[in-house]
């Protein structure tokens, strides 16, 4: 069991920094045990610098950035046993353009390396843009959802022209 | 296994009968606040197994089905099926016989769940086992819910260990 | 005790209710003790049902409609009793389009009838459009925050062109 | 009592003295992840009286000290200051002799905090009656914080009834 946890730590602490790295462009993150002696029983601290800040907790770190540590977190956990499917609900709500463009790449990159295909759930226009296809949810008749594609050139002007 | 298709009907807002095809690459789904976007990752989660209803925002499993409007009557069943592309043969042995595998799951009012893979009743032991068998799974990474990145950050050290039960 | 907080409950549900109907464009929420014989210890409960929808303990809705049924009730208790100032930090984000326009509309009435000044952070283009001037803040040396003026009209113009 | 600016220097990434005049109706505050836009919220909580080092995401009361960067060393003070506009004269007797009142607080590493208004040393507890008087303060609900929208979401029931207090 022992064993098991700590390979596993092992794993997902190199991809975590990583992740952390790409999607921070730069930058360095830790995962780390609040007890070394017993890490079955332990907790799991966070501690990230993003590019030319000071290290320190999860917890003193920006909004957006918090977020983008989180999700550096979770992505590291999937790549260790990859599925062939993603599907990721307003992830990008925190986050500014510069780093949703960064997000986008991840995604690309990783559907491209691992065959994933990914479901994005997103209010961002940037991420509506940088995706193969849209779907739109609506609810013509009140209370009652309905799926429709949606022509991507059409989205993203109409969006603009809010 | 790969994911060709999701199938929902009496599912939450969704009742009347959909389907989303998965494609590969990125898929976008976008709409206003309220229209159902959630609603989708929720079929997904339980169709794979989730018997939680705070899982799913509920604090029944009966919530998810279609509780009606006021132009349409409640429904008593809510069905989610997803359509799995097996040609490589890589399934759990007792479902690799077919290149296609369907999994659906029924859920009645007041009367629980059947879970059925290409027609045939199995138990949810056999859906969840074929699920963790692709990586994936209500609970696992692949699936990452409208509050998942708010809770991680907000979580205790102890709880955020579990991330990592899960890659272990 | 026990009368000043049945009290402040009749005017906070009061001012609940219009506001919700005014940011929802309809439907209609209100508050209620978990305990009504012992309100001094109960706790507080929400029911909101969206325009078309059925009511429903908060717990159910969305998490765009969640947002702004919890901001809904903020505003409720602010304007049991105004202040010359309210700062409120991207409390927008989860919204949609439609959403954010309501809520501009709201805060602007607020600011005129209530000569409340808004301090808005945003990530949001149409929050931007609709503020009466725009401060950026940015870090041109790493870690060292200085605070900007932006011109309205130029920032909308950089972010459609993104 | 009307708000006309707000200056901070020392505080968090705001170590370069910065003024922030607060205009007529509606000002946006808009910047990448990470620049500074919270810390200004919060200099304005610290100034009227925040005790809470969680609050405003610390872990002591110091933590509102520029601790430094790679290219410049930590400070040991922080001082915020907000400028009021006291003409209609409604402000507390205390401090109701002049139209501009200047609330001030400075903390020194190690050595706690200390505030004054216009000059003249005052205790917290003034400074806290003042701004509650003018319908505001650090836990109001006129300074509403990234994470409290979500917050009263997740809120227990009993911890929601604290916001009818308020308005009590
Ligand atoms: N059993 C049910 N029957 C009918 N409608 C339901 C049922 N359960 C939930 N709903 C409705 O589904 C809607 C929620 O949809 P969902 O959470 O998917 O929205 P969303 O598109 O994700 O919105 P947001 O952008 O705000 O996150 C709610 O309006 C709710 O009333
Ligand atoms: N005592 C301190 N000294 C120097 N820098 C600090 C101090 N405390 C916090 N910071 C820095 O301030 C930054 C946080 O800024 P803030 O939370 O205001 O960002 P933000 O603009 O609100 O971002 P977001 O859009 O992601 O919410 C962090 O990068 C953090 O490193
Ligand atoms: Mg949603
Ligand atoms: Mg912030």
């Amino acid at each position: 069991g022992r064993q098991r946890l700590l390979a596993a730590y092992g794993i997902v602490n190199e991809n975590f920094q990583k992740l952390f790295f790409q999607l921070f462009g730069g930058g360095k993150a830790y995962l780390k045990f609040t007890d070394e002696s017993d890490p079955l029983e332990a907790g799991l601290d966070i501690f990230a610098s993003p590019p030319g800040k000071k290290l320190q907790n999860l917890s003193l770190l920006s909004g957006g950035e918090q977020a983008l540590t989180a999700l550096s977190l979770l992505f590291a956990v999937f790549l260790s046993n990859p599925a062939p499917i993603c599907v990721l609900d307003e992830v990008d709500a925190p986050l500014d353009d510069t780093n949703v463009d960064r997000f986008c790449s991840l995604v690309e990159e990783m559907s491209k390396t691992l065959s994933t295909k990914f479901l994005i759930i997103t209010h961002h226009r940037m991420t509506m843009a940088r995706v193969n296809r849209l779907f739109g949810v609506t609810m013509p008749e009140q209370g009652v959802s309905q799926l429709v594609s949606v022509d991507l050139e059409k989205a993203v002007q109409l969006k603009e022209n809010e | 296994i790969k994911f060709n298709k999701l199938k929902l009907k009496g599912f939450k807002s969704f009742v009347e009968p959909t389907e989303v095809v998965i494609e590969q690459g990125l898929t976008g789904i976008v709409g206003p606040n309220g229209c159902g976007k959630s609603n989708l990752v929720e079929a997904f989660r339980f169709v794979m197994g989730e018997l939680s209803p705070k899982q799913m925002r509920g604090s029944e499993l009966d919530d998810v089905i279609f509780n009606g409007t006021s132009d349409r009557p409640a429904w008593d069943i809510a069905e989610v099926t997803i359509d799995l592309d097996n040609k490589d043969r890589k399934a759990p042995g007792l479902f690799n016989q077919s290149d296609e595998i369907e999994v659906t799951r029924r859920i009645w009012r007041g009367e629980g769940s059947e879970y059925r893979v290409n027609g045939k009743e199995v138990r949810l032991k056999d859906v969840q086992l074929l699920f963790a068998d692709a990586a994936t799974g209500a609970r696992s990474t692949s699936m990452v819910s409208q509050g998942r990145v708010g809770a991680i950050i907000a979580a205790k050290p102890e709880q955020r260990r579990t991330l990592l039960e899960e890659a272990a």
